[in-house]
């Protein structure tokens, strides 16, 4: 996977719809304090499922709602989306590699993909054995296609998640990107603060680490 | 689970190993398993001895010893299960110009396979990147990305950014 | 102590109110008893508003934000109570280079009474001192303290000071 | 009171005596990662009587003796000692200034410190009602007068504390320095990565800031 665009509009103090367009290599964020660089970093987070409120520095959800200024009023929603493109195939549904290579568990992901969960079906995780693998519901990639991934927050309460334009649940993304470093435990994403705490957390923390690479 | 965890464990504990001795120019780095015989709940313990210091707690190295040491962690779980990208935000804050010159030569090594996404204000990891986007507010408290040109030299973005804010 | 208490913190309040002005160019600074009838254990909430932004909770401020209002609070209570000297350790690692610069002027005015020791890897900050010390380890693990002549350039210092190291 | 000097032996990387000498004005510490010059943040506020180990940032008070190198032994004996010039007179021996209007807490004052405290005698503290005034036991300081703290640390885990080369309590050296900031909850020390700390601490820590300068 490559990352190609995040798009922002409403989320903390980006007002007005932003783009942010990704190159290869080293990208830096600069600018001067409180103008919104960790803001970029939480639209991704939150993007990729963070339900916690207080990783996001905020009290409630509601906090990453844009909230006016002396001039704009607060608006009634944030949505971001983040856009990847496909590097190599993605089979099962899962960026991060097929956790199992059990053969069954690709074809579960197949059948699950071709039929993606109507909103108000049930979730199949409530009843019965887990299934041996958890069947990703997400569309299987081949080398180049792009897929995008969004989040919206009303300020109702109701949020909505989607994969290329269509509503789907928390938990498909979060399995996409099971594997990768990006969701739970997230390794790949270092908040302002966090890297000098690291090594004084405590050993189940730094377990959760490493679990969420195995 | 037992067995994924285990093999995930050994590689990155042998990369840590290799990534630590990069970013400190020798020493020793090491995870350990708290209870060895249940590996499915035994937390992690961290060796971090800086070259030629003597071994303590991870709790007496300096705020730099101990960034490039979670640093050499985080890059080595990496280099196990690679990710389309990693975010690190001011990372950098607590180096010294040694250190911030070892930290980006090796993000940069590892930035063939993966996107970096560095927020700073470090001018030298300002220099180490490929590209680089300004953030400003020129209404107060609204946010605006600024485009950048990437054959800038960074001095000259820098320069752009401040006078923009 | 009631009354000892009420009146440090009600002068402290008038002061991180001006200070907070003085080092955000605007906006208000201010602290609250958060239950007014109990002043001896009420705990204390903080208010701190960049000028031109919305009233949110401190927690959502920046990196930076957070650190220039704790320096605002940290010289208020300063100026109600002064201490023969201060010591503040990489305060400054957070700010971008405008704010670098009204903290040590402010620091600078505050040091005609009170003496202020700084540790920092920033250039600006070196520049702001009127004395500068060097540390090293010529021999790993043990600590030497360089001597340092008080007309050098900073930059003179921090050249000497790495070659050593 | 001014800084004049700090001296340390055997404390954290400083294995060797070592002599800080102060200034007016504002002094810059700098120097390479790991180098130890938080440890001469941590040697001050020792000296000032710091109790917590996990402040200092080891485990036991122990960790703060010179552990060794490769080439070097480990040492049995930490000791800092802190040199301060009067500025003006400090007459009931409270550098923070009289905290109480009281005519006899200072008649109190000047009675303790013509007999210092003999170090077998037991501390008055522990029996009898408070004094309406802890009783410093601190030499009376003329303006240009100077004063010396100290303390050390053994590996056996005795310790001293000394003004002007005079063993004494913990208590008399936290009273002369109480209402200054540099004793109990220390607003004038701010130890590494604690700036960010101070607004995100809980409601009733902000408060010690406040009383310890009431
Ligand atoms: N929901 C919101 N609506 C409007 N503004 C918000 C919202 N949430 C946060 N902000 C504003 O965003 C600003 C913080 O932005 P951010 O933390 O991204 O700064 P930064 O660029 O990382 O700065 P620093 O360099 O200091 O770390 C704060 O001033 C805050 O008021
Ligand atoms: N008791 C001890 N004996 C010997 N060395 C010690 C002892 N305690 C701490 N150290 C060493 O002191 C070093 C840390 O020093 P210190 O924290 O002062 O660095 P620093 O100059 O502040 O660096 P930074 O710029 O990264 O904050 C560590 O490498 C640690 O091993
Ligand atoms: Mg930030
Ligand atoms: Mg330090």
């Amino acid at each position: 996977l490559r990352l190609d665009k995040l798009e922002l509009r409403g989320f903390k103090s980006f007002c007005d719809t932003t783009q942010v367009i990704f190159h290869e290599g080293v990208t830096a964020i600069v600018g001067p304090n409180g103008c919104g660089k960790s803001n970029i970093v939480d639209a991704i987070t939150w993007v990729l499922g963070e339900q916690s409120a207080k990783h996001l520095r905020g009290g409630k959800m509601e906090d990453v709602i844009f909230n006016g200024t002396r001039h704009r009023k607060p608006l009634g929603m944030a949505e971001v989306s983040l856009t990847l493109t496909a590097v190599q195939d993605v089979p099962d549904g899962c960026a991060g590699g097929a956790l199992d290579d059990d053969p069954t568990s690709a074809l579960a992901a197949a059948n699950a993909a071709a039929n993606p969960v109507a909103s108000g079906e049930p979730s199949s995780d409530a009843d019965g054995p887990p299934p041996r693998r958890r069947a990703p519901r997400l569309p299987q990639l081949l080398a180049g296609e792009k897929i995008t991934i969004g989040r919206r927050l009303y300020r109702s309460g109701d949020s909505d998640y989607l994969i290329n334009g269509r509503i789907c649940r928390l938990r498909d993304i979060q399995d996409f990107f099971s594997g990768t470093g990006l969701s739970r435990a997230h390794y790949a994403i270092i908040e302002q603060g966090r890297i000098g705490q690291i090594l004084s957390s405590k050993p189940h923390e730094r377990r959760a680490l490493i679990e969420e690479a195995a | 689970t037992r067995r994924r965890f285990r093999e995930a464990f050994d590689h990155i504990n042998a990369y840590f190993g290799e990534i630590f001795q990069e970013l400190f120019g020798g020493g020793r780095g090491e995870m350990l398993l708290i209870e060895p015989d249940d590996p499915l709940e035994s937390g992690i313990e961290i060796v971090a001895q800086p070259p030629g210091k003597r071994l303590q707690s991870v709790l007496l190295l300096s705020g730099g010893e101990k960034a490039m040491a979670a640093l050499a962690l985080i890059l080595a779980i990496f280099r196990y299960r690679p990710s389309p990208f990693c975010v690190l935000d001011e990372v950098d804050a607590p180096l010294d110009e040694a250190n911030i010159d070892r930290f980006t030569d090796k993000v940069r090594a590892m930035s063939r396979q993966t996107q970096f996404l560095i927020v700073t204000h470090n001018k030298r990891t300002m220099e180490a990147a490929d590209s680089i986007y300004g953030v400003t507010m020129p209404e107060t408290g609204v946010s605006k990305l600024l485009s950048v040109r990437f054959d800038d030299k960074p001095s000259a973005v820098t320069q752009a950014i401040s006078s923009a804010a």
